[in-house]
């Protein structure tokens, strides 16, 4: 089983 | 006071058309470096980056910076009522709350008027860091999107593998397997036609078909498309704008669970 991860856990808000 | 003149007015609609399935609203931010936009799909899992640079624009006046809210269907709608050579002009009053579309003919016969309702966005800016690629694949865009179509008539998902031998895109599903290889080929006339792969180190990573194939939808934009992978980051999509800039999109891997 796969997971799909947020693209926040590589970009940081500004 | 915000007056942006394009004379290819049909590249702002093929850039709607590109981002309005991934995302619903966005602010476009004008300044003098140009007009951008950064969204991430309702999902927070892609992320699209555009930018239109100043100098492509035959006028360009932005007196301040502007972010203006949008609703990117309602976008789209307004620059589909403009025609395939028509010049487009963006303009904006300072505190407005609308922005208008102007369309020009190319031989100034027919001038239209759109005006469309701003709305109010919270959104934040994502910093986007430089990264090292471990394996950046340029070919032509029209190739991409055939082959993310066609596996996603039999799976979900998409393993994307950057070896010595070339560029493989795999996926399974149901009813069984596919696996397509594409090689370096750099022999053929035309450059847009060409596949070429640079890499530093293997990679393979698999990401959702169905972002990769909203992002397909840029494929007007450009003949070619770069994809630049590194294990652990998200993937890099890229299509070029002529003298114009890029739209770029975002998608995090998928891992094991």
């Amino acid at each position: 089983k796969q997971k799909q991860q947020p693209i926040s856990r590589f970009f940081a808000p500004k | 006071m915000l007056e942006l003149r394009l004379v290819q007015g049909n590249l702002l609609k093929k850039v709607l058309e590109a981002v309005k399935d991934l995302v619903t609203d966005a602010n476009f931010d004008c300044s003098s470096t140009g007009f951008s936009l950064q969204a991430m799909d309702s999902s927070h899992v892609a992320l699209v980056a555009l930018l239109l640079r100043s100098e492509g624009f035959e006028h360009y006046r932005c007196d301040r910076n502007v972010s203006m809210g949008m609703n990117l269907n309602n976008m789209a709608k307004m620059l589909k009522c403009a025609g395939n050579d028509d010049i487009v002009t963006i303009k904006a009053d300072d505190g407005s709350d609308t922005v208008t579309f102007m369309f020009e003919s190319p031989n100034q016969d027919k001038i239209a008027d759109f005006e469309m309702k701003l709305m109010d966005i919270d959104s934040e800016h994502l910093g986007i860091p430089e990264a090292e690629y471990h394996a950046i694949v340029r070919m032509p865009s029209s190739e991409f999107a055939r082959i993310c179509k066609d596996l996603s008539s039999i799976g979900d998902t998409v393993v994307i593998s950057v070896t010595k031998e070339g560029v493989k895109f795999s996926t399974r599903g149901d009813i069984g397997n596919a696996n397509v290889v594409c090689r370096q080929n750099t022999t053929v006339d035309k450059p847009e036609e060409s596949t070429t792969i640079e890499m530093h180190e293997p990679v393979s990573l698999t990401f959702a078909l169905r972002y990769m194939n909203s992002f397909t939808k840029a494929t007007p934009l450009s003949s070619t498309v770069t994809i630049s992978l590194s294990s652990e980051l998200p993937v890099v999509v890229e299509y070029k704008i002529a003298e114009m800039g890029y739209i770029r999109f975002y998608l995090a891997p998928k891992i094991e669970d």
